[in-house]
């Protein structure tokens, strides 16, 4: 059964990306065989797995306009057993040439048709809007993983998160659910951070992943090597977090 | 000569907010008359100055609709001499209701037409993206400062950002120039961040400013308390680095 997991939060640099690529990476490692679709047109993760956007032949813009395949655009990464659809600036083209077309928010949904014959899990990583593209990633997905950070503004984003998650289950997807908020770049001798964790806690309870990510130079390093922190440095703070990460996401 | 500043960067929780509440409050400190537009759904910048959404009459979205003016949606803040325009989730809206609108992408700057009459500067607070809210708030500027995070994805996000202004430029505002490239969250002993802000400043030499944000936990904090960090913790490190922006601004 195939689990296809859409790693959503419109408020920025809260860490999609980098929960994308390596619970991605952890899951191939161990030996799921993993697609992570890249659908922010900056392509942050196509970037952050040293694929070179400039070689690239087709992408998830292609897939997203039915024009190719998810077999035709995929391309392999450093990690076996883990697939990448990357993504460049066209894909911001996307949202304009959609906008009038019917069914516009269930392109990526059609696009990945079949993929369960191939993968185990997909892992799709989200721009940070409310528009198009992030509704046509919670279409496309089963549940969603919600990074934030512990700061003020992502409380209040939170709530904005459940918003737009009852919208889209009431009109595209019924079956979307939330697998769990994930707490990222968590500095534990912070006020603020701890006071951040509590009350999301307490509203949220068991849907608050136990893992908290901690803030580390490892983590901001390993994309400038393109490479995931699990294998840039398998044996730090960081890449321990999205090991536990991943055994929690392989327990549910 | 009223001058209009959009605070862009399309990527996400690189401080455009903070920058766009706390460059506002600097300037209306400094004795100018300032508006802060809020043009992001999220509405961060409307919160971190303290205003509760429930309670507002007209926001950006009437006056980006066509419907009010910025005289009538504008509120005053706990800072004299700052106005905001404030924005909610509505706003969100705006982008597929206008989506047919000939011109759709010179809402905003019609919708701000006269302020020069009552305000020195307007700085715009922009959302995380490259869909229609932003190229409204590039079109209405007369130029942009870029924050910028000393991350991996920050230096490959601005060859993105200096693509979106060359056609905005060359489509919709020939007189948009780039203000500045302001460095936040610095951690002067990471050294990738210092690798970063050489490889930044040899690139774009005079056009960063020579202030550097540095990471700060009063930052992060005052939006819990609805303050800019300039009244909420005048004398600490980050009111002090907003302040030398302020007088950076002030001087160009
Ligand atoms: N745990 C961490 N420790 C240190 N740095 C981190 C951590 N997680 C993410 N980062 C860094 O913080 C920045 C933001 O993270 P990331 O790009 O993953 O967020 P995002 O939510 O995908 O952003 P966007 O909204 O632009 O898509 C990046 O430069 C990343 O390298
Ligand atoms: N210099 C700083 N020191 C500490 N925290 C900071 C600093 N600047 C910003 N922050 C915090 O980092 C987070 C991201 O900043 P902010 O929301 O201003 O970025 P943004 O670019 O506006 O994000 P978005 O892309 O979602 O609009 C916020 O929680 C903010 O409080
Ligand atoms: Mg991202
Ligand atoms: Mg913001």
């Amino acid at each position: 059964m195939t689990r296809t997991l859409a790693i959503f939060n419109q408020k920025g640099g809260v860490g999609k990306t980098t929960t994308a690529i390596n619970l991605a990476a952890g899951l191939a490692l161990a030996g799921k065989r993993t697609l992570l679709v890249d659908v922010d047109p900056q392509g942050n993760a196509t970037t952050g797995l040293g694929a070179g956007k400039s070689t690239l032949e087709f992408t998830t813009y292609d897939v997203l306009m039915g024009e190719r395949s998810w077999r035709d655009a995929m391309i392999s990464t450093g990690v076996s057993r883990l697939h990448l659809l990357p993504a460049t600036l066209d894909l911001a083209g996307a949202v304009v040439e959609l906008a009038d077309v019917p069914g516009r928010e269930l392109c990526l949904r059609n696009g990945l048709r079949e993929v369960e014959a191939a993968f185990d899990y997909v892992i799709i990583d989200t721009p940070p809007s409310l528009g198009l593209l992030s509704i046509n990633c919670l279409a496309a997905a089963d549940c969603t993983i919600i990074p934030m950070q512990c700061e003020f503004y992502a409380l209040e984003g939170l709530a904005q998160v459940e918003h737009t998650l009852r919208l889209v289950r009431r009109q595209l997807n019924q079956n979307l659910s939330l697998f769990g908020i994930l707490l990222t770049m968590v500095d534990a001798r912070s006020r603020l951070c701890r006071d951040v964790i509590d009350a999301v806690r307490t509203q949220y309870r068991e849907r608050v992943f136990d893992t908290l990510i901690p803030r580390t130079v490892r983590i901001a390093e390993a994309p400038s090597y393109g490479e995931p922190v699990l294998t840039y440095d398998k044996r730090g703070k960081g890449a321990g977090a999205y090991q536990a990460l991943t055994q929690e996401v392989l327990a549910r």
